[in-house]
């Protein structure tokens, strides 16, 4: 068992730093294997990055930005090592500036040739990638509609009035 | 892979409602509250999500639609939903249909590809998948952060539960 | 004391109700005294807010952009019936679609007539409704620098990358 | 209004900097981790926040830029917020300076009016304008929800602080 966990724990790491690259251009980023804090504690797995010209400080530090993307590099780390059958990403990107959701979105849609991607968003650049769009609408009446399943100018209306473009 | 949702009075989808997804990246948007994240919660709920304060509610009956203008409350919330694995695997099945039903007055059922099952089964049938409402997979709205709060032991078991 | 706090709470009131109708058009909201949950506790205000076509429910069952929108229309009520010397918003609108951030925004420009506002964003409306504009940028050493305080084409080569704009 | 707010060696600004900032709407923009909110915890500080986790922090020393690539850290942080009232009151000062100051070492200093005082005295001094760290006037990033998982008699107490 441990054995397995090392072997995916290898491939692992070495996802998170290729995914830091991509989104912490001249930055570094990797997983470390740590000591337990007690005496009969599990091993744990720490990150570390260094964003371009900066020191190594606490995850804590950084900024929400920051952290978004090290969460996500994470993340899309294991997606990239062992899929899961789909994921499910619900408003992730809020706190990226646009060139670092451009970023991220790159590695999304590298990884989506093979992995399937489910992402609730506001913003226009996720939807540019998507190969699938729905749009959810309240009624009057209380009740949420689907009003489209379909690329193309059909999700015009809905897009327009929620999705941030300018 | 999530090949298809049906969801009725789940939440503010009163109306019997399907999705279905396609490979690659499958986007939803609309206005706030419009429902995308009920949306979010239907996948989670049918997964077995049992914690109820992760579905922003109190108890499971909360799951139902509860009314809206000129409309009224439903007395059922049923949600099936259709996954096939992340990659062909001839030891598994090519698809598994989970379905959760609970009513107003709290009786809850599941069926695991159409048939009558506990919660543990569907727990157990998408376990083999890799699923469930745990997993690293599921990043909530407000939650991307998680990650970085989490101690090296959780950080640590999400890489187990991966291999 | 308790005199002095009813006038300003009556006032209160009136401006979220206010606020309200501007970022729920069709809804209706209100802040309500409740008694205090225990024998010596203190008494309390509770927000009720019930949008267009919707029955009410718990704020803990609104959407992430709703309960943004509801606690800034708290603050904003405040801010209309006593303002403090100015406001320091660091990225509140995150969670809005592109309709509600524009209610939003014409609630503080209206207020920016008598209220200093200070908006951290990465949101092009809200750059839209600047007074005054700075832009913030990370040196290769590590160090911030502050580009530009001036509106129009100086502050473009920050903003360009980094607010999101379509 | 906030008139002015100058800094140096203060978290990511290691260079004295100066912001004028005008009436109406100051918007600050900027890529993620280029120090934006560093400026609202810049002037959090100087408001005299004693809670170093409502700093990003474990201590008031980490306020002190710890170094970049190719360049040192400093040996102290200070930041200096020019205020006035909301509205003019003959009973109040036109305007209030505070500054404060820590080094490496752990030594705080504060002042107001460029006088050397107690973080007591700025906070006094700023409670008069209405101004101290805890106010509903400053919404942290990831906090505007705040409001909405308040308890009664928190919300009361924030009107209470109005009046
Ligand atoms: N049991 C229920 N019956 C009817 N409506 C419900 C029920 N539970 C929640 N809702 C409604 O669903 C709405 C929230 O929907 P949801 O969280 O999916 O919005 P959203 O599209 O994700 O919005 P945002 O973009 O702000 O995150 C709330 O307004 C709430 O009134
Ligand atoms: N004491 C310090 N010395 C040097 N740099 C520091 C110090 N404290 C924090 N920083 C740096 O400041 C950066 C965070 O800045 P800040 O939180 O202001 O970014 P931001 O502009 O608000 O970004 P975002 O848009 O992602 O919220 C971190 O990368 C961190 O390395
Ligand atoms: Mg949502
Ligand atoms: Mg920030």
């Amino acid at each position: 068992v441990t054995d397995g966990f090392q072997q995916i724990f290898t491939v692992v790491q070495e996802r998170f730093t290729d995914a830091i690259e991509v989104l912490f251009p001249g930055g570094a980023g990797r997983l470390v294997a740590v000591e337990p804090e007690d005496e009969d504690g599990e091993m744990g797995i720490e990150i570390s990055v260094v964003p371009a010209g900066k020191r190594a400080r606490p995850l804590a530090m950084m900024s929400g930005g920051e952290r978004s993307l090290i969460a996500l590099a994470f993340c899309l780390a294991i997606a990239m090592t062992r899929p899961a059958p789909f994921y499910l990403l619900d408003e992730v990107e809020a706190a990226l500036d646009d060139t670092n959701l451009r970023r991220f979105l790159t590695l999304v849609r590298r990884l989506s040739k093979e992995t399937q991607f489910v992402m609730i968003t506001h913003q226009q650049p996720t939807v540019e990638i998507a190969d699938t769009l729905f749009g959810v609408t309240m009624g009057s009446d209380g009740a949420s509609q689907i009003v489209s399943r379909r690329l193309g100018d059909s999700i015009e209306g809905v897009a327009r009035t929620t999705v941030r473009r300018q | 892979m999530l090949r298809r949702l049906d969801l009725r009075g789940f939440k503010s989808f009163a109306s019997p409602i399907s999705l279905d997804f396609g490979p690659g990246v499958n986007v939803i948007v609309g206005p706030n509250g419009s429902g995308k994240s009920n949306l979010a919660e239907a996948i989670v709920w049918s997964m077995g999500e049992q914690r109820a304060n992760k579905l922003r509610a109190a108890g499971m009956t909360e799951m139902v639609f509860s009314g809206g203008d000129g409309r009224p409350a439903a007395g059922v919330a049923e949600v099936r939903m259709t996954v096939s694995p992340a990659i062909d695997d001839p030891g598994l099945p090519t698809e598994i249909e989970v379905a959760r039903r609970v009513t107003r007055t709290g009786e809850a059922t599941y069926q695991l590809n159409g048939t009558s099952c506990r919660l543990l089964d569907v727990h157990e049938s998408l376990g083999t998948f890799g699923l469930g409402p745990d997993a690293l997979a599921v990043i909530r709205q407000g939650q991307v952060e998680a990650v970085c709060t989490a101690r090296p032991a959780d950080l640590r078991a999400v890489v187990e539960e991966a291999a």
